[in-house]
């Protein structure tokens, strides 16, 4: 029963809310959150884009999040930066 | 399903809010109905949400960092790779691929023409009332007209007296009279625009949701740690007279709780306007004696946040947004073959429907859109298409999804459901 995963991503122009943060044009895009779900969570980082080459840099993290489905379903409850969950990412990484 | 013919329905901003997915507030008896005859996928999400990225995303088979389309201003075939598409693998395999509504986003990104002649075999229709989609034709409270987020409207007083999903409903049962004439396979995409934004829809249906019935989102708030690169100021909707007239703060609100309502109410609605197009639709798939040879998907190209974390629209991963529902319904597969004559989808009136919804298959396997090319193929016998090397920019057929059909049959999934309300 091996787990299935699903990716999903989203493009930001900032770190904080502009007016074109929603729909970045691809010449404005610095930031790219690259989400990873399984049936037991929801694991995003926003990392530094390069619009010119389109590479994204998993070294230069801006945020992060971390959701567990059975315990926040509707994702209410950021853990990324709980230390506790250290252990999860050993695990998933 | 080898040889049958491909309906394939997608829907414009449409979250899981579905009865068949354990919501209890939505009426939604054809869809409900469509889903008993399906395997359901309860955790289906899209690559991207916003329209053309995602759109060209499971069109291609591609994710967006393949297709290089997280806006909507390039063309893939120009800007990434002649990537061949869905629809052109079906024409190419003997199909005629018929577009109807908004199935690619229309503009560059489908190289304003839908992509056409590659993926369809005719020019791909549009609904000549697509065009006052924005228009001020919404009637506010002091008689005049505005161009509103919330939009109920007398379909009588709408320019040309119809609205665009009722135009794409008609023209899809005109072309498959035809192509039951002409007795050829068809992969036949029905795009609507409803509940996208404006929520414009016949008035009527918002007798079904009394405003008083009607809650805010479970935690209608910003989290506390959610980054502030993760948050999605609702630009869109900020832009529409009803909500430019509250003065609402930038980027976190909030909205007035009552307006929240009042938008939660619409698209309820607009949800339940467009269930009554899909059902007229299949009940003319019933008409036209096709409902044995025609494999049907529904699904959407995304999901919309209704007030949770404090967010409305797309643009964001939050789950409210990425998930999509997702059912494919193959005659002899996931249901057994009807007796010909007998109907599979009568139409059912949300007004007068009492809510019988039976699951027939829920799988819960998390899966993508990008997966629906594969997928497709398989259930139609044509050959997959190879999964993709790692970059394929120069890679014309291929693709970065893998086929779901090995998960239809929900009775072997280890946690697999037959109560929709416990699963969902």
């Amino acid at each position: 029963n091996e787990e299935t995963v699903a990716f999903s991503q989203y493009p930001r122009p900032a770190d904080t809310p502009q007016w074109n943060s929603d729909k970045p044009k691809l010449k404005d895009i610095r930031i790219m959150g690259y989400s990873m779900r399984t049936i037991d969570y929801r694991y995003t980082v926003w990392v530094q884009f390069n619009p010119n080459n389109f590479s994204a840099n998993f070294e230069d993290v801006h945020a992060g999040e971390l959701y567990m489905v059975e315990t926040d379903p509707n994702q209410d409850y950021n853990i990324y930066n709980n230390t506790l969950h250290v252990w999860f990412y050993k695990k998933i990484l | 399903g080898d040889g049958m013919n491909v309906l394939f329905i997608v829907v414009d901003d449409l979250r899981p809010v579905l009865g068949c997915y354990g919501d209890k507030l939505v009426k939604s008896p054809n869809i409900d109905q469509l889903a008993s005859h399906s395997v359901v996928f309860s955790n289906a999400y899209a690559q991207q949400a916003v329209c053309a990225p995602s759109r060209v995303s499971f069109l291609t088979g591609r994710r967006p960092d393949s297709t290089r389309l997280y806006d909507f201003y390039s063309y893939w075939r120009v800007h990434a790779g002649n990537y061949s598409t869905m629809p052109q693998y079906f024409k190419e395999n003997g199909y005629v691929t018929l577009s109807v509504g908004k199935v690619f986003h229309p503009g560059v990104s489908s190289n304003y023409s839908d992509d056409y002649p590659h993926s369809w075999s005719v020019p791909p229709f549009h609904p000549s009332t697509e065009k006052y989609e924005n228009d001020k034709t919404c009637r506010g409270k002091d008689g005049r007209l505005y161009a509103n987020l919330v939009c109920p409207v007398d379909v009588t007083e709408m320019p040309g007296g119809t609205l665009p999903d009722i135009q794409s409903t008609e023209e899809a049962i005109r072309l498959m009279n035809v192509m039951k004439t002409s007795k050829q396979k068809f992969f036949l995409a029905v795009g609507y625009h409803k509940p996208h934004i404006p929520l414009r829809y016949p008035q009527e249906f918002l007798k079904l949701y009394p405003l008083e019935n009607i809650t805010l989102a479970p935690d209608p708030w910003v989290p506390e740690k959610l980054p502030s690169v993760a948050y999605n100021p609702w630009m869109d909707i900020r832009q529409r007279d009803d909500v430019k007239a509250l003065n609402v703060s930038f980027p976190y609100g909030p909205l007035p709780y009552d307006f929240q309502r009042q938008i939660r109410q619409s698209y309820y609605a607009a949800v339940s306007y467009l269930d009554t197009q899909v059902g007229q639709l299949l009940n003319a798939l019933d008409d036209v004696g096709l409902s044995n040879s025609t494999i049907v998907v529904f699904t959407a190209d995304h999901g919309w946040s209704l007030g949770e974390h404090g967010e409305w629209a797309k643009y964001s991963n939050f789950d409210v947004a990425t998930r999509v529902p997702l059912m494919f319904y193959v005659p002899g597969m996931t249901t057994s073959p009807v007796i010909p004559g007998e109907r599979v989808f009568p139409y059912r009136d949300p007004f007068s429907h009492i809510s019988d919804f039976m699951p027939q298959g829920q799988s819960k396997k998390v899966v993508e859109l990008v997966s629906l090319f594969s997928t497709l193929a398989e259930l139609a016998g044509l050959q997959v298409p190879p999964v993709c090397p790692e970059p394929s920019f120069h890679v014309v057929l291929c693709t970065e999804g893998s086929s779901i059909v090995r998960y239809f049959n929900v009775s072997e999934e280890k946690d697999g459901c037959d109560d929709t309300f416990r699963c969902f």
